[in-house]
């Protein structure tokens, strides 16, 4: 599995489509102060579910989206995508993969670990996820077989928010749910908080943490 | 779960502290200890209250972790007592520790190398060039020794005001002022 | 004591945001306000609890100071939206202002330029050239710009680990590792 | 009044004494990560009366005598001397400060807002200062003649402690209290957690603190 390609509209300072395509084992990102490079961070936290308009230096959640500038008005919108390669895995991957896969029960309940923080800035509005009752986009039978259990060779994971406070995730263009997602990253390392995403200025959160602190995040890594 | 805790905190431990763990590679020696914190517990005292008091005992399944870090030639020291540019380096140590454990395929680093002197930058660009055989990793600074050690450089400005824009840059066009020239729209 | 503070923070709020401002100086332009919180008050709701709710009263003995920063072409932001090279710059523009009412014959800045591009730390080494008839001071860096501007450069190193000792050095003799060489002990 | 020497002796990783001149207008400080630059800083604020170890980045405030490394014993004491020029007043400056010193008893209550936060890792042990009935080393009539209330064109603040607790503040090499460093400095914008000393990653510290905070460092440089 591998992270190709990153496609931002109308989030935060990008008003412009803009796409960051990852082909290259170290990209480096740079440019003068306040041009928008920690920007690209947000929008990586935000597609993968970030919840908290706080951790993305916000006041409300509608703060991601282009809030104008001396020439040009808002946007209605904001959409960030995240492309990812999912070729079917071969040999001792797919062995690997699938014994994780299996983990059962256990797995489920660390992804499931962060509660819903209600008040910190959460989106309002509708937040018209599909029902409950919808089938997953996930495909069951696929883990194992690819690192994502999705069907498909490559995966598109979007999520938008309009003005009106409609929030909207998508995984290859099919509704899905917050859970979905979180299913999807289950066991893989990647979320919105998880460790691989480190912020600016916030290197040493992990030593500074508590014991207790750090715990949870060696948990995410079991 | 206990034992799948108990490996993932044994091979990190490994990982970061180490004999050829993380932390000597980036500090060129000294030691680090990763250990289960003592559990905290409710103690009477003869007047009826009640105190925390940090015990021996530690849990695998309850007990938090603790991260010890002595720099080469120096004593033993709480984290609070490193410097600046120690102290991103033991995270970084820790950090990639973790990651070895379980890694995903990409990792955000967004001005890391901050506090560094050149010398640590120079380690710390060579210790994730260790890591692009498990995962790609995107990094954003303003140093120029950690620009040269990416494969490919984006450049993000504004050249509209207050509209960000993406370009490709390469790595002779980035100015002495951090602006970026000659650089194409693709 | 009113009249004290009313004339202060009248002086740093010119200082900091008039229209030869600090803001201005280091933004190369934009607008900044510096303005007194509305009291917080305690208001009983119906049912007979009490919120605290930021009123539009001011008092200049009481209230608390607000401020706002608009770089040059963008909308006005709060501090939290604001980019770390931009945070730092309004930072050291209020941090200068405040001096300017109040100075002090020395000033320590402890790696102040770490997150700031290149065209950035040449705009805080000017404005620092500016306050120099009223102070002297201190600049921690590791940036190679910073250094240049100083009138003196002093090395601190470890050549016993462990041990910190003071070296003389010129700005050429500051190698490429942030290495101190060919420095004399005075 | 200028600033024009620090000496630092068993205090952090300074092991021998060490001296700073700052002739120059702008003294640059260099050197690799881990070295001591930021134990200079906190040299300066302790010996302009810090009292709590946790802001020195210390457990207990004898974790500022040197503390031993691989080749050599660890410290009996600390010491760290200030010196000033201290020249007498002309024309103007003489005039402004006349008038700010006999801001009379409002100035003196703004240096003394500060309470002793006795939790926060104050030094044990005897605290030996000279009884209240000394008299002051300040030269009161000293006020509006010379920028520091001493009548010597050099003054010397020197803070030592020792591994048995002991704390000793000297002025000019006589004995002296917190209180008189305070009063020594009052009205000059020096003091331990003035706004004229940013500590290393705390640049922003104003911009983040709270609008109550923020008018707490605004009435200091009233
Ligand atoms: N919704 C929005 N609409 C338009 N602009 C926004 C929005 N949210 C944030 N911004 C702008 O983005 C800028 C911050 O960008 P960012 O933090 O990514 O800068 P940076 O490139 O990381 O800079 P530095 O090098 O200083 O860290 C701010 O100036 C802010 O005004
Ligand atoms: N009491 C003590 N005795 C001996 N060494 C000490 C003592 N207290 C702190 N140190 C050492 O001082 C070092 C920290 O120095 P300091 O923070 O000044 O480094 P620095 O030069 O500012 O580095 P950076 O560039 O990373 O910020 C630590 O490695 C610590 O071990
Ligand atoms: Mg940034
Ligand atoms: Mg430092």
């Amino acid at each position: 599995m591998r992270l190709s390609k990153l496609t931002l509209c109308g989030f935060k300072s990008f008003a412009d489509e803009t796409v960051f395509t990852f082909d290259d084992a170290v990209t480096g990102i740079v440019g003068p102060n306040g041009c928008g490079k920690s920007n690209v961070v947000d929008a990586i936290k935000w597609v993968l579910g970030e919840r908290s308009s706080k951790s993305l230096r916000g006041k409300e959640m509608s703060d991601v989206i282009f809030a104008g500038s001396a020439g040009r008005a808002p946007a209605g919108f904001a959409s960030v995508t995240l492309t990812f390669e999912n070729p079917e895995l071969k040999g001792e991957a797919a062995h690997r993969r699938a014994m994780s896969a299996h983990g059962g029960p256990d797995r489920a309940r660390v992804g499931e670990s962060a509660p819903v923080a209600e008040g910190s800035g959460q989106e309002r509005g509708t937040q018209a996820e599909p029902g409950d009752d919808d089938a997953s986009p996930l495909d069951a039978d696929a883990r194992g077989r690819r690192a994502l259990p999705i069907e498909a060779d490559t995966v598109e994971v979007e999520r938008r928010l309009f003005r009106d406070g409609t929030s909207q995730y998508l995984i290859n263009q099919r509704r899905a749910r917050l859970r979905d997602i979180r299913d999807l990253f289950l066991d893989t390392g990647i979320g919105a908080d998880a460790y691989s995403i480190i912020e600016q200025g916030k290197v040493d959160a992990m030593l500074l943490a508590s014991a207790q602190e750090r715990r949870t995040i060696f948990e995410e890594a079991a | 779960s206990r034992t799948l805790f108990e490996d993932t905190f044994t091979r990190i431990q490994e990982e970061f502290a180490g004999p050829n763990g993380m932390f000597r590679k980036l500090f060129g020696g000294g030691r680090a200890e990763l250990r289960l914190a003592g559990l905290v517990k409710e103690v009477q005292r003869p007047d009826g209250t009640t105190e925390k008091v940090e015990t021996e005992e530690t849990d695998v399944l309850e007990s938090g972790i603790e991260v010890l870090a002595k720099p080469p030639g120096k004593e033993p020291r709480a984290i609070s007592q490193l410097s600046g540019g120690e102290k991103t380096m033991t995270a970084v140590a820790l950090l990639l520790s973790i990651f070895r454990s379980r890694p995903s395929c990409f990792c955000v680093l967004d001005e890391v190398d901050a506090a560094l002197d050149e010398a640590n930058v120079e380690r710390y660009t060579r210790v994730i060039r260790q890591f692009t055989d498990l995962s790609h990793f995107i990094v954003i600074t303003h140093n120029k020794r950690t620009m040269s050690a990416a494969d490919r450089l984006y450049g993000v400005t504004m050249q509209e005001r207050g509209v960000s824009t993406r370009v490709s840059v390469k790595f002779e066009h980035v100015g002495e002022g951090g602006a970026i020239r000659g650089s194409t729209h693709e």
